[in-house]
C-alpha cells in the first residue's frame, strides 16, 4: 500500500476538511451525478502537480476553489494534502510517511508543501518523477477519456510508451 | 535510447495481445489479434504508434469501426499492457466501465482483482458487478446541495440508497 | 429570417428551463436555471450561442465543470427542448443514458415515455430500466461471430441473456 | 408512426438480409458490446444520406460493406432501405408507404432508390426536407456524443436552433 488518505478543503464541492483513507486493495467511490466523485480524481491529479484548468474542467485554475452554494459563501482558498506510506523508501527521504500539499488562494498565490514545509513545484515534481510515480498519465483515467487512447493520434500514443520506457 | 524505446515496446505489445484475447475472451484456436504497429520501423525515436485490433471471429478492420464497448475494451487491454511493464503504484480509474455489457464488466473486474494484488486501485462506478468487486466502498453524497459529503459504505447501502433515489 | 429565429429561440429557451428543472428535480422555491443566451444580441442571424446551466442549490459556474452525468442530463434537456418546438417524427437515441445514475434513467425514461406519446423513439441501451420503459425489445446478438442477427425478446430473455453471458 | 421497418443487407455487420419492424412508441435494441445496435443507427443515417464515412467510424465509404468475417468472405454491395407509413402524406407521394433505399459497390458505384425505383440523391434530399424529417442532426443522437452539444463551439450550438427554425 502507497496512498495511505487524500485531505480535501474548500476545493471543488469539498467545503468542509474530508479525509479519505485508502485501504490496499480495490477501494470503489460511489454516489449519484454530480456528488463529487470525479472531483476526487481531479484532487489528486491537482496535488500531484496539473497545471491545466482546462484538465481540470475549469476555465482558470481559481475554478478549483469552492465557488460557494445557495445557502454558503465562496472559500478563500483550497488546499489538498495527499499522504503516501514511506517504509519501503519509494521517496530518498528519513520519513515513514510523506505528505504532499498544495494551496491555492483566489489572489492567485499559491504553495505547495512537503510535509507541512513549503517548497517549489519543482521540489514536488523530482520527488514524483524518482518515486515512479511522475507523470504517469496512464495512472489517472478520466472519466469519458479511456477511449482517446483508441482515437489518439499516432504521436500520441508514442507518449505512451515513452513514458513506460 | 533507442534499444530501451524497442524493449518497452515488445514488452507493452506481448502484454497487449494476450491481455486482448483475455478481455474479449478469444479460445485456444479462435483467438483475436491486438497489436501496436510502429509507423516509422527505421526511425524509433520518432516514430507514432499505430493500433491493429482484430476481435475474435471479426475481419482487421480501423479500429474506427470498432463498438464503444469493444473499443473500451481493447484501451483497457492497452494502458494494462503499459501497466505491467511498469506498475504504478496506484491508479484512478473513473468510470471505465460506463460503456460495458455486463459480461465485460466481469472480465475487466478480474483483471482488476488480479492487478489490484500489488498496486492500489481507485475506482468510480455507478456498476453493481464493480462494487461488488472493490474491497472497500466510499459512498460520496450531497445532503445539503453542492457539498460533498463521503461515507465508508457497504454494498447493501447502495442498493437501499439507490432504491430510494429512483 | 430574423423575426423566425427568435421566436424558436425563445421557445426553446423556455421548454429548456421547464425540462432542466424536471430532470433535476428542482422543487417549488429551490429550482435550478438553464438558459440559451445570444452572445452577441444585437446581431442575431450571426450570434453563437452559450449555455448557463446551474443544477438546483448550486451556484453558476462554466458547465465544464458540471459532471458527466449532469453535462448528460442539461444535453438531453437542450435536445428535447428543441424537440417540442419541432418534433421529429421519429428519434435515434444511443445510449444516452451510459453515464446516468439510476434515479435519473428513472427520469430520463419519465420524459421518453411522455414524448413517444407523438413520436417513435429508437434507443440503444445496456440499462434494464430504459429496456422497462420500451413497448417493443430487440435483441441483437452474434450467434455466428462478426454477423449480427436480431431477434424481438422480453425483458425476461434479457436477463437470462445477460445471467449467461455473465 | 412514421417509421415502418428498415431493411439491411450487406451493410456493415449484417451480411444477412434483416428486417426490423418499428412498431410506434418506444423500441429498445438491446445485446453486447460489439453485436450490432449501434450499426442499426449508422444504417438509418445512411440510407438518409449520410456522405462522411467518417461520422460513420469509417475511413471510406466502402468500409460500410460486410468486409466478412473468419468464416464468411466479403460481399459486394451494401443496401439499406428505409420504409416509411405515408397514409397521413408526410411526403408529397401518391403511396401509403415510402421507402427510401441506398445501394453502394465496392467499385464506389452507388444508388439511390425512392420506392425501388432509382433516383438522384437530391431527390431523396428534397423529399425529407418537406417532410420535416430532414437534416435533423437532433433527431439521430449517436453514442458517446451526447454531451457534444455542451462542450460544441457557440456557432454549432446555433445550428442546433436555426434547424427548428
Ligand atoms: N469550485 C467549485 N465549487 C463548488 N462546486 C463545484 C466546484 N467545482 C465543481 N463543483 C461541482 O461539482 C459537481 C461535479 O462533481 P463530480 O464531477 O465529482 O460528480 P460525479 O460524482 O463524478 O458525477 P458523475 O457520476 O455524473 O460523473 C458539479 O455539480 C459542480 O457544480
Ligand atoms: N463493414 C463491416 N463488415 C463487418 N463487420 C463490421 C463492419 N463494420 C463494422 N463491423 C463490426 O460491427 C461491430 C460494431 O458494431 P456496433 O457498433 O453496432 O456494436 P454495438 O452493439 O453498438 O456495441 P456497444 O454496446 O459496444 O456500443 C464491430 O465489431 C465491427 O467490427
Ligand atoms: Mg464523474
Ligand atoms: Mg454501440
Amino acid at each position: 500500500m502507497v496512498l495511505k488518505r487524500i485531505e480535501i478543503f474548500g476545493f471543488k464541492s469539498f467545503p468542509d476538511k474530508t479525509v479519505v483513507e485508502f485501504p490496499s486493495g480495490i477501494t470503489g467511490i460511489v454516489g449519484p451525478n454530480g456528488s463529487g466523485k470525479s472531483n476526487i480524481s481531479d484532487a489528486i491529479r491537482w496535488v500531484l502537480g496539473e497545471q491545466s484548468a482546462k484538465s481540470l474542467r475549469g476555465e482558470k485554475m481559481e475554478d478549483v476553489i469552492f465557488a460557494g452554494t445557495a445557502k454558503r459563501p465562496p472559500l478563500g482558498f483550497a488546499e489538498v494534502n495527499l499522504t503516501f506510506e514511506n517504509t519501503r523508501r519509494i521517496f530518498p527521504l528519513e520519513f515513514s510517511e510523506v505528505s504532499i500539499g498544495r494551496r491555492l488562494y483566489r489572489s492567485g498565490e499559491s504553495s505547495y508543501l512537503l510535509n507541512k514545509q513549503e517548497c517549489r513545484l519543482r521540489d514536488i515534481q523530482d520527488l514524483l518523477m524518482d518515486s515512479g510515480i511522475g507523470k504517469r498519465t496512464h495512472a489517472i483515467i478520466e472519466q469519458g477519456k479511456v477511449e482517446e487512447i483508441i482515437t489518439a493520434k499516432p504521436e500520441q500514443r508514442r507518449l505512451l510508451i515513452e513514458e513506460a520506457a | 535510447t533507442v534499444r530501451l524505446f524497442r524493449e518497452t515496446f515488445e514488452a507493452v505489445n506481448m502484454n497487449f495481445g494476450l491481455l486482448f484475447n483475455r478481455l474479449f475472451s478469444g479460445r485456444q484456436g479462435q483467438e483475436g489479434t491486438a497489436e501496436l504497429i510502429l509507423l516509422d520501423p527505421a526511425n524509433p525515436l520518432e516514430s507514432g504508434v499505430d493500433i491493429i485490433a482484430r476481435p475474435p471471429g471479426k475481419k482487421p478492420q480501423s479500429i474506427s469501426l470498432l463498438s464503444g464497448g469493444e473499443k473500451a475494451m481493447t484501451a483497457i487491454a492497452l494502458l494494462f499492457s503499459v501497466f505491467l511493464v511498469r506498475p504504478s503504484p496506484f491508479a484512478v480509474l473513473d468510470e471505465l466501465d460506463a460503456p460495458l455489457d455486463e459480461a465485460n464488466v466481469e472480465r475487466y473486474t478480474q483483471i482488476l482483482k488480479e492487478f489490484s494484488q500489488r498496486s492500489q486501485f481507485i475506482v468510480m462506478t455507478h456498476n453493481k458487478r464493480t462494487m461488488e468487486a472493490a474491497e472497500t466502498l466510499y459512498g460520496v453524497s450531497m445532503p445539503e446541495k453542492g457539498v460533498s459529503r463521503i461515507l465508508g459504505v457497504q454494498l447493501t447501502d447502495v442498493d437501499t440508497v439507490a432504491e430510494a433515489a429512483g
